[in-house]
Formats: structure tokens, sequence, C-alpha cells
């Protein structure tokens, strides 16, 4: 039975698609089969891999129950990787859910059918606390939280906890906070120590021990729509979304 | 009379905060009454010029037609420039503004009572195509576009420019594309110089002749409540966002 994890924070630009695209071809590369799932309307993660999505069914008619999700799903260049693709009409979503009975977990519906097929699952989320993010925390077991190391996301942190409490009383009693991810991490300058240690000490055990450094290879390899095992495998983030891979299997391994 | 300038894109990260904040102190420095509205939900705007919103009147309020909008109105540290602040609270409005007629438009009613008061005000926008940003678009006189040099960013622009197309005819008649900035340029790597090529080839006469280029001084200055010209005058964030000023004004002198 595949894990969920939904990649959250409504700041935006801090690095969920990177880590969505990222992490979800490393654990497919260490023999594990993943689903990915791009709930964002601006379909990111869905070029990141390298597919176009107005050639494909995606999210959208399915969020609406015109189509089967299984119908939608369609194979990557990465070995054991999946996609549901989203496209831009997924805009539409936010309006035209909200008369929909049970809405907040139209998403859930769909992935309890997949959960069979797959070890872990995850959703690529948009930078906003809507409908779409809120099916993402309402289908999830766990959350990954990527939180770049500028001092505008650590702002962020405060609205998105408040949320998540929310959404966890209200539609999902069982989620969690997997794990807090720092990203965008360069050692040169001190606004990325001070929101580390920031971070780290407000948030201690749940802070990834892997952080992820500013490495331009990872914004190199989506023009090429290659997760950046397969652009560039020796460089600095190839290394540390595999690390990411590796702490995220020996937790789900014990648990 | 005040020139409307809302800040836009839905592609999360991309500067338009650090736009928001440091463009309109530049103005303000340059003897323009200038108001910066914050219309995001996090409000990054806001702590970018040191208040803190808890403590403040919002834009909130202000929506919902609870509190005239001259109440909320602040004072910053740089002499010229007033702030409209936002805080978490406007997550809310998306939900609560759907019933109301006109909901569109209530941003538009509070700025066209503040026109005669200021030369500029600028409106700093969400990551999302909701109804905050709906509202900024209608109340516009013109938009300023971020654009960050790194290939996810240049995909979002299509959506946008979509919707600025449907809201210009249905809400505002009038509404124009100002320019397309470029942000977070780095000559040093690939990326920054081929979007920048990309985004010039397509938009030519539409785009900044002003780039702003990736300084860490720019990312430094939040954390001390300041914008540029006060945290480090002659830092290249600073001289840049200076020059854009300087555009801007030299074009709504002819304008
Ligand atoms: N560790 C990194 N080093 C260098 N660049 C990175 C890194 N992580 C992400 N990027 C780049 O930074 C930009 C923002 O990252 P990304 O798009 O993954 O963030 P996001 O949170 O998904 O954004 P949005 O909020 O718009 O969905 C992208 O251009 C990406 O290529
Ligand atoms: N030219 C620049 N050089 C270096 N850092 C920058 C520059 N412009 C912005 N930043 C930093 O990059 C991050 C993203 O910028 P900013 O928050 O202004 O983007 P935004 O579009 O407003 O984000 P959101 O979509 O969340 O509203 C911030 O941490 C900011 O300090
Ligand atoms: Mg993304
Ligand atoms: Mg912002």
């Amino acid at each position: 039975m595949a894990t969920v994890y939904s990649i959250v924070n409504q700041k935006g630009g801090v690095g969920k698609t990177t880590t969505a695209v990222n992490l979800a071809s490393a654990t497919a590369m260490a023999g594990r089969s993943t689903l990915l799932i791009d709930s964002d309307p601006q379909a990111n993660a869905t070029s990141g891999l390298g597919l176009r999505s107005q050639e494909h069914k995606t999210l959208y008619p399915i969020l609406l129950g015109i189509e089967p999700v299984e119908s939608a799903i369609l194979k990557t260049e990465v070995p054991g990787l999946d996609l549901l693709p989203s496209d831009h009409h997924l805009i539409g979503t936010e309006v035209e859910l909200v008369s929909f009975k049970g809405r907040e977990a139209r998403l859930k519906q769909a992935i309890d059918r997949l959960r069979a097929k797959y070890d872990f699952i995850f959703v690529d989320c948009p930078p906003s606390l809507g409908l779409l993010t809120i099916n993402a925390l309402t289908a999830a077991d766990a959350l990954i939280i990527p939180i770049q190391c500028e001092y505008y996301a650590l702002e962020g942190l405060g609205n998105l906890l408040r949320t998540i409490e929310q959404v966890d009383q209200a539609f999902n009693k069982k989620l969690k906070i997997e794990g807090i991810l720092l990203t965008m991490y360069d050692g040169r300058n001190n606004i990325s120590h001070q929101v580390a240690q920031e971070v780290e000490k407000h948030f201690a055990s749940q802070v990834f021990k892997t952080i992820i450094p500013r490495n331009v290879r990872l914004s190199e390899a989506p023009s090429f729509g290659k997760p950046i095992h397969l652009y560039d495998p020796t460089s600095r983030g190839a290394i540390s979304y595999q690390e990411l891979a590796r702490e995220l299997l020996s937790r789900s391994a014990i648990g």
C-alpha cells in the first residue's frame, strides 16, 4: 500500500516542484514504484518530466468526476515513475468544485483507488491555500514542507501550520508532518545560516537532516524536461535529492 | 491623479514583493507621493517595510466594506511612502467575497477614493489567479509583470496573459501591460541568458530596459524591515530599482 506525501507551502518559489520531481524520481530509481500527481495549474511538474499537458488527459476531469483516474496516468522517462499531469484548466476547479458535496475530498477519492498499485504517491501543490491545496492536505498521509533559506519564506510558516491544523481536525485526522526540508541553502550567505538556525530551533526533530543546496543544475534540468538524476547525476543537486530519498526510505522502513 | 500599477504573476517567488517594496520606495524617494497596497495574505510587503500586521487595521475589513479605506493607511520609514497593510485574514476573502455583487471591483472602489492623494499607487499580489489578483487587475491602470530568469517562470506567462485578456474584456477595458521586468538575472549562468533572450524575442517593446540582477542584499533587506535604499543604498540591487523608477517616471512624464 502506498504512502501518500503532499508537498506544500503557500509561499511561492520555495522548491515544491523541484522537490516533487526529483524526490519522486529518486524513490523510483531506488526501486520503489512511484506516482507523482501534479495538482498545480501551472503544470511545472508535468513539464519538468518532459511531458506536454495539452496532449493528454489531466487531473481536471478526474476531480470533476468525468473521467476515471486510471485513464490519465502516464509513464515517464524514469523507470518506475508514473505521472498524473495537470494543465491550466485546473484553475477552474477552485470555483467549479465549490458547489460539490465533499469538495475537499475529491483528490482523496481518486488517490484511494491507486494506493494498491504504488509504494509512494507524491502530490505537488500550487502556492496557495485554496481548494486544490486543501484537497492535497485531505488526501495525504504526511506532508513534506520545503522552506527556502530566505527571510520571507519563514514568515509564511505560521499560516501554513494553522491551515494544516484546521484540515487535520475537519477532514483528515491522521495527517502528520513528515518533515520540513531546507532548500536553496547557500553556505556563502548569512541569510541561509540564519534561516536554517531559526527553523532548526523551532522545529528541531521535524527538520530533515538532508539540506538541499542552491545548485544551478537543478534550475537547468527542467528546460531539458528531465529530473536531475537523468540531467546531471553527479551534481550536488542530484546527490542531495538521493540522500533525501534514502532518509525518507529509512523512516518508512521502520514506520 | 495617481496612476495605479498592479504587480502580478501567479508563478511563485519571482520577485513581486521585492519589486513592490523597492520600486515604491524609489518613487517616493524621487519625490512622488506613493502608496503601496499589500493584497497578499502572506503580508510580505508589510513586513518588508518593517510593519507588523497584527497591530494595525488591514485591507481585509476594507474589502468587506466594514471600514473606510483611509482608516487603514500607515506611514512608513520612507518619507513619502504610505502602506495599506495585509494580514492572514485576507485568505478568507477568496470565499467570503464570492457572494458579493461586484466582488471583482471591491479593491477598485477603495482605490478610487485615494487616487487624488497620491502620484503612484502600487499593488502587490499573491501567487495565484484568484479573487484577490482579479481585484488587483480590475483596479489597475497598468501591470508590471516580474519574471524570474528561470525556466519554470517562462511557462506561466501564457496563463497570465490569458487571464489578463479575460479581465480586460470583462471588468477593466483600459488595462494595459506597463512592462515585463526581468528579475534575479545572474550573468554567470546560461539559464538567465536563455530566458532573457526568449522574453525579449516574444515581448520586445514590452520588456523594461532595466534588468534586476540577483543580489543577496535584496534578500537580506526584508529581515531588517527596510527597503534596499535604506538597507544598502550603494548595492547593485538598490541601483537597479532606482533605474527602474527612473524608467517608469520618464514614461509617465511623457504619457
Ligand atoms: N536547490 C535549488 N538550487 C537552485 N535552483 C533551484 C533549487 N530549487 C529550485 N530551484 C529553482 O528555483 C525556482 C523555484 O523553484 P520551484 O519552481 O521548484 O518552486 P515552487 O515552490 O514549486 O514554486 P511555485 O510556488 O511557483 O509552485 C525554479 O526556477 C527552480 O528551478
Ligand atoms: N534580485 C534578487 N536577488 C536576490 N534575491 C532576490 C531578488 N529578488 C527577490 N529575491 C528573494 O527571492 C525570494 C522571492 O522573492 P519575492 O518574495 O519578492 O517573490 P514573490 O514573487 O513576491 O513571491 P510570492 O510568489 O511568494 O509572493 C525572496 O526571498 C527575496 O528576498
Ligand atoms: Mg511549483
Ligand atoms: Mg510576494
